[in-house]
């Protein structure tokens, strides 16, 4: 592997990027799962983490282009060059652009968007080109048997360690690739290790979050059907880690990473994403694990590794007092909760295949029960 | 005076490589006067060092093999240099 000259690398973990315009050749919502792939692929192995912005000044920008575009590289037609970005740094530094004349695609035909964007985000990330043929980085294009399969080279992660160093262990990421062509596995919803990313309730029906779907259980269809995130709201993000329903705003918000949306029925609300910082949580918070409102009180709890917050609804202020332990105000809930729900005055705390009952009054975990009872397993 | 069999400057792909070497390994501009300059070795020693960086056999040639990588579509940020 290589890196730029000096060595240039961004000096904070957490970085932004945005889609600045989109290809015809794909649908909107595939071009921002392959770049969001795409950037998986190096967060697995660095502590950096990226959230993405709808507006404005990202560190990242990305975008589509013909021929000249502004930056002295124009592009050359279909064929030859695919693509360039820029090393770390202000301005444009970071930034990638694809060639508007190639063909972009998901699959072996054309040119995959998601093998191309994990090697020009590699460069935006301070990577140069490898002469190492099996590494992402070596300059000339080569579709690899299949991006689901698609693993960094350890050319590549060396070179990328090498920057900014292996991810914290306690955040190892162990999510699969999954396969940016449309055909997804869907998850087995009675499968006895089955977690949720995220649960929350929706005018009387509860939505149970997984990956790139959810589950959808209504009053009058005991079934529960399953649905791609994605064919209510194509905006939403997929591997989504918390979201709740606040009664008195008739709103669902949805949380991933440092950003959030607000959903209205099957509306994203204009003017999202907002970052988490504006609910008032400090810097050092970078993303939500669960949240839940509680319909007696009209506060909403957050819970962020071993610690949780309450935020008042009517005021929209987070409330003095907070962070406070998960352990000292819900004994018996483990930490690192992965969703949380409010029913028949009880709150279900999600984490892995198990959930805890917990009683408020009596302020005690009242049952264990497996994470999916809710789908009829 | 031949160029060590290097680039004959009516190698129909010489421009192409020319565009090549200028963009990908900081070739100096002007490769006219160093195409046709009696001593070719700046030009060997440059495609040897394309062929060495893309897992080539360093013939210091343009030979197919060669010519195929080049060919095939690449990322537009160069392999050396800035």
């Amino acid at each position: 592997f290589t890196t730029f000259p000096g060595s240039p690398k961004w000096r904070k973990n957490h970085l932004t990027y945005r889609i600045v315009n989109y290809t015809p050749d794909l649908p909107k919502e595939s071009v921002d799962s392959a770049i969001e792939k795409a950037l998986k692929v190096w967060e697995e192995v660095t502590p950096l983490n990226f959230s993405r912005l709808s507006e404005g000044e990202a560190d990242i920008m990305i975008s589509f282009a013909v021929g000249e575009h502004g930056d002295f590289y124009p592009f050359d037609g279909p064929g030859q060059s695919l693509a360039h970005a820029y090393p770390p740094g202000p301005g444009f530094y970071g930034d990638a652009h694809f060639d508007e004349d190639e063909k972009w695609t998901l699959g072996p035909s054309g040119t995959n968007l998601f093998l191309v964007a994990a090697h020009e985000l590699g460069h935006s990330l301070g990577l140069f080109h490898s002469d190492n043929k099996e590494a992402l980085m070596y300059p000339v294009y080569r579709f690899s048997t299949n991006p689901a399969q698609f693993r960094l080279s350890q050319d590549d992660i060396n070179g990328i360690q090498s920057l900014y160093g292996p991810r914290p262990s306690s955040d190892a990421i162990v999510v699969p690739l999954s396969s940016v062509s449309p055909r997804p596995e869907t998850p087995v919803k009675c499968d006895p290790a089955l977690s949720f990313d995220a649960v929350s309730t929706l005018r009387g029906e509860l939505l149970l979050f997984k990956d790139r779907y959810f589950w959808r259980k209504t009053r009058w269809n005991s079934e529960p059907e399953v649905h791609l995130i994605s064919a209510f709201w194509p905006s939403l993000p997929s591997h989504l880690d918390a979201a709740y329903e606040a009664h008195n705003k008739d709103s669902v918000f949805i949380f991933k990473g440092s950003q959030f949306w607000a959903v209205r029925g099957n509306e994203v609300q204009a003017g999202y994403p907002k970052a988490i910082y504006t609910l008032g949580f400090p810097p050092a918070v970078r993303k939500i694990d669960a949240a839940v409102n509680d319909s007696n009180n009209k506060k909403t709890y957050f819970f962020v590794e071993d610690k949780y917050w309450r935020f008042n609804e009517k005021t929209n202020l987070m409330d003095k007092g907070f962070p406070r332990l998960i352990k000292d105000d819900f004994p018996g809930v483990e930490s690192r909760v992965d969703a949380v729900l409010q029913a028949f005055g009880f709150f279900y705390f999600f984490h892995g295949s198990s959930q805890f009952e917990f009683d408020p009054n009596a302020r005690m975990v009242t049952h264990t029960l497996k994470s999916n009872s809710w789908l009829l397993c | 005076y031949p160029l060590h069999g290097a680039v004959s400057k009516d190698h129909p792909s010489m421009e192409f490589a020319q565009q090549y070497l200028e963009k990908y390994y900081s070739f100096e501009k002007n490769v006219e006067q160093v195409f046709r300059r009696k001593d070719s070795s700046p030009v060997v020693k440059k495609i040897q060092e394309m062929q060495k960086f893309l897992g080539l056999e360093m013939t210091g040639k343009l030979d197919s093999s060669t010519m195929d990588v080049m060919l095939k579509p690449r990322c537009g940020v160069p392999d050396v240099g800035g």
